[in-house]
This record gives C-alpha cells, sequence and structure tokens, in this order.
C-alpha cells in the first residue's frame, strides 16, 4: 500500500471506469419501468411549481403543444429567474402570477441572463458522450431524446443528471474501490474564498449569490467561518411555493425552516477523504455535493457531483 | 472516512437553533410537507350518465374540436372510430403524418358506471394515404405520447367544459 | 390512457409506452 502502489491502482481503476462510461449507452441508465412528467408550455408557473413539488421533483421536460415539440428543461434556474424579476418590479405582480411557462425565456430577457443551454443527446449515444455534453452546458441534467418513427416528431425519453450517471457508475463499477488517493491530492476541490453567507443574510441576497455565482448552493458560514448549513438552488421552490412571493424578506435561516422534515442534511468530507468513500456515500443516499471542512469544521472548499464526473472524464 | 452529515443542518435541529435565537418570524414559518397528497389515477374517465348520452356528449366534443369519425356500423354502437387533424405549427411536410387516428370505447363496468376509454391508432396524412408503413405493432418501438396526450387533455376539458 | 382527477384546474393523462425494451410512463399535465 505504498502511495505509489496506490497513485497507480487509482490511474488504472480511472481509466477502466472511463472504459465503462464509453461502453455504455445512456438507456442502459434507465429503469427497465420509470414514469417520466412533462408539463404543457400553457401551463401557469405558479401550477408548474405545485406539480412539481407535489411529485417531489426538481425539474421536468416541457412540451409545446401548439408546435408538437419539446421546449427545454424547467428548472430551479427558472424560479429563481422569476424571483429575481418580481424583487425588481414588486408592481408586476399581476404578470407573475399568470405567467405561462411558456413566458419563461421573456423573463430571462428581461433580467438580462442566458437561457440555460441543456443541451440533449440521442439515448444510443455513449453515456460518455452524454457526460461530456452536460458538462460542455454547465446544465446538471441532459434530456434524452429520440425522434418518433411515423411523424419523426422528438421524444423525449428521460432525462439524466449528473447524480444518476454517478450512482450507475457506484453501482456497477467495482473498480471505484482503488480510488484510494486523497481527494486533497488530486486538485479537484473548489478551494479559496468561495461565495459563502451568514445565517443573517437576507434570502432575496443569498439568491443573488446563487444567479451571480453560477452555482447551486451557498454555504452558511457563522462568525469564525465555522460551516452551519447551505441553502440549495432547489429551496427556491419551497419558497414561493402557492406563488406566494412575501417571503423574499426572511433570512436565509429563517427560509431555511421550510424545508421539509426528509431533508436528509449536507454533507461535509476533508481533504483525506478518498473518492472509494465518496461514490460508496452517492452510492447509498441522495447527495449532490460535499463541502469540504477541516477537522475544527471550519470550511474550506466544495467538491461537487461536475468536479467528481470531470476527474472521471477527464483527468489520470 | 471523515465522510459526515453536518447536525446543524438538519432541519429539526436548525429549526431548534432558530427558535433558541428567538427569530419572530421563526414561530410562523411551517416546513413543506413531506405527504405528497397520491394522484389517484384512473382508466379512461367515468359516467355514470345514460350511455347513449354519454355517446352523444362525446360526439358534440369531436364535432366541436373539429375532429372527423367514422359512421358506426349496427354492432359497434359503443365505439367511435376518430381521425383527428393535428393542427400544429411545426410546416408539415407532406411525408409527415398529421391525421391522429384515436379509438374511443365505452364499457359497462357495473349497473350505471361507464368508462370511456381512449386509444392511439397510429396517423394518415392528410393526402389519404397511410402513414409510412411503420413498423408492426409489435417493432415500432420509438413512438411519442405526447400529441395523443394532448388531443385527449382537449377531449377531456371540451367533455368536463360541456358537462 | 390514464387520467387523473382534475385538480386546481389542472389535468394530467398518462399513457404507458414501451420504448425499446424498457417501460415509460408518458405523464402529460396541461391546464384545463
Amino acid at each position: 500500500n505504498t502511495p505509489e502502489a496506490i497513485a497507480i491502482e487509482q490511474k488504472l481503476a480511472v481509466q477502466s471506469i472511463r472504459k465503462f462510461l464509453e461502453s455504455k449507452t445512456s438507456y442502459d441508465v434507465l429503469p427497465v419501468s420509470y414514469r417520466l412528467i412533462v408539463m404543457d408550455t400553457s401551463l401557469l408557473v405558479k401550477k408548474s411549481l405545485n406539480i412539481l413539488l407535489q411529485n417531489n421533483i426538481v425539474s421536468a421536460p416541457l412540451w409545446d403543444s401548439r408546435t408538437s415539440r419539446f421546449a427545454g428543461l424547467l428548472t430551479s434556474s427558472d424560479f429563481i429567474n422569476v424571483i429575481q424579476y418580481y424583487f425588481s418590479n414588486p408592481d408586476k405582480f399581476e404578470l407573475v402570477d399568470k405567467l405561462q411557462l411558456d413566458g419563461l425565456r421573456d423573463v430571462e430577457r428581461a433580467i438580462g441572463v442566458r437561457p440555460l443551454d441543456t443541451g440533449s443527446i440521442h439515448p444510443f449515444k455513449p453515456l460518455y458522450d452524454a457526460c461530456c455534453k452536460m458538462l460542455e452546458s454547465r446544465s446538471r441534467r441532459i434530456p434524452l431524446i429520440d425522434q418518433d418513427e411515423e411523424t419523426r416528431r422528438e421524444i423525449v425519453v428521460s432525462v439524466l443528471t449528473q447524480y444518476r450517471i454517478l450512482k450507475f457508475v457506484a453501482l456497477n463499477c467495482r473498480e471505484t474501490r482503488y480510488l484510494k488517493r486523497p481527494i486533497g491530492e488530486l486538485g479537484i476541490i473548489t478551494e479559496g474564498d468561495l461565495l459563502r453567507c451568514d445565517m443573517h443574510t437576507p434570502v432575496i441576497d443569498v439568491i443573488q449569490l446563487l444567479t451571480q455565482g453560477g452555482v447551486s448552493s451557498i454555504p452558511i458560514v457563522d462568525e469564525h467561518g465555522k460551516l452551519v448549513n447551505v441553502y440549495e438552488a432547489v429551496d427556491v421552490l419551497g419558497l414561493i411555493k402557492g406563488g406566494i412571493y412575501n417571503d423574499l424578506s426572511l433570512s436565509v435561516g429563517e427560509a431555511l425552516m421550510r424545508r421539509s422534515d426528509d431533508f436528509e442534511g449536507v454533507y461535509t468530507c476533508t481533504q483525506n477523504d478518498k473518492l472509494v468513500t465518496i461514490m460508496d456515500t452517492i452510492r447509498k443516499s441522495r447527495v449532490h455535493r460535499f463541502f469540504v471542512v477541516n477537522e475544527e469544521g471550519y470550511l474550506t472548499g466544495v467538491l461537487t457531483l461536475s468536479d467528481i464526473l470531470k476527474y472521471i472524464l477527464f483527468e489520470e | 472516512s471523515t465522510i459526515a452529515i453536518l447536525p446543524s443542518s438538519l432541519p429539526q435541529i436548525h429549526r431548534a437553533n432558530m427558535l433558541a435565537e428567538g427569530s419572530s418570524a421563526a414561530t410562523k414559518i411551517s416546513p413543506l410537507s413531506t405527504k405528497k397528497s397520491k394522484t389517484r389515477w384512473h382508466f379512461g374517465i367515468r359516467s355514470r350518465s345514460y350511455p347513449l348520452d354519454v355517446m352523444g356528449e362525446i360526439y358534440l366534443a369531436l364535432k366541436n374540436l373539429g375532429a372527423e369519425w367514422a359512421r358506426p356500423s349496427e354492432e359497434d354502437l359503443w365505439i367511435i372510430r376518430v381521425r383527428w387533424k393535428y393542427d400544429c405549427k411545426q410546416p408539415s411536410t407532406d411525408n409527415i403524418p398529421d391525421l391522429m387516428k384515436m379509438v374511443i370505447q365505452l364499457f359497462q363496468i357495473e349497473a350505471n358506471n361507464y368508462l370511456v376509454d381512449f386509444k392511439f391508432d397510429g396517423w394518415e396524412t392528410s393526402q389519404g394515404g397511410s402513414a409510412t408503413p411503420s413498423s408492426n405493432e409489435d417493432e415500432m418501438s420509438t413512438f411519442s405520447a405526447y400529441p395523443f396526450l394532448h388531443l385527449t387533455t382537449k377531449l377531456i376539458m371540451e367533455l368536463a367544459v360541456n358537462s | 390512457l390514464a387520467t387523473s382527477s382534475i385538480k386546481h384546474n389542472t389535468l394530467c393523462v398518462a399513457s404507458i409506452v414501451r420504448y425499446k425494451r424498457k417501460y415509460a410512463t408518458q405523464m402529460l399535465y396541461a391546464p384545463l
């Protein structure tokens, strides 16, 4: 178990996992039977929010019945855009309340944000290609699109997420057990001055940080810099449930009390942890990032699923 | 491994900390309910109306929506073979079929309890030709249900609004 | 075709479709 031997084993294991990703297709990741919830773009935004919450999902493909085409993905970024639009135009409540899903692109233009390009890929392309496309598009999910045989219209077969792909690897690649180098040595942790806030920061400011940083979570630290909680982009869905925008004046600590009691908690790790245990945690739990802390619990960095996927696809 | 869950991030502990801090809003904010009201699913749509009334409602709704149907023969009064021009903004090139076929059938579940079932029945092109000879039912495996689902929502809404 | 009860002016319809060797329950939510 010399460091050299461990390094060689890790290199070979990563290359083998990569070959696995090249040999499988996105279709292979799909369960034998699954459901896909799609929303008609003429639905009201506030209704779509209820549908996501009711089905315990945070995203759904959209379908434009007028053109009979797939119309992109509804994600938490869309709700963040609506919140920012409303916060800059508080007199426009009527418009926000009546906003339909096909109006979300106008909201993006109104607040000057780039549409989230989710790209898409055919279900029978290599899983490796789907991962690369997903990382290119900065989205954490990628729609699988095929074509209806008779009408040649698009079919949304499913949507793959980074979490689902890494879980598929953790469940099917025995080589993950050889990933025993400390993550602090791999150069894959996002360190330095992470965007952060404290419990009293207004939640609207935290939402602005999410957009400004292009990130999906903001760590919350105490006055000494110790990690105490995290505000995630998906928490926005609970904040404006029922189309009520009054809670934007809350502090982030108060807004977090909206989280449902089955929230699993924020996962932390240290520089000394290895990908073998990180992948095992992904196999067993719905975890989307690991906040890196030192022995006393002070925040030093974050390891996201994108960081792990990039390492497997491109490093070593 | 030093992977752990941050205790202060667990909802119950976070709530206790916020209340201990005396935050005024904290007492008013309740967590999202975890129990999701289960969607109750039905096959097709149910009706307790008189069977011929149900059929009349369906024909009326189809007419209002601009659909066509084959004249029913004596023995299958309770089946409607529908053909529906799927007018979508996509430039319809001639070889893309734009006439959706659907079979609507009334079933009796028990006395005074009926079920209207909707079934997709393939495509045709406006020029009357049948759709590209799609491989038979068994092989055809890239089928998008969304146009079919969309037309049934329009029909169900027409029936709901009329009734 | 499977249908849900109409709630809050929203209707959900679904059908189970075979995609290659797998089965997708495609659900569409639409406003009344």
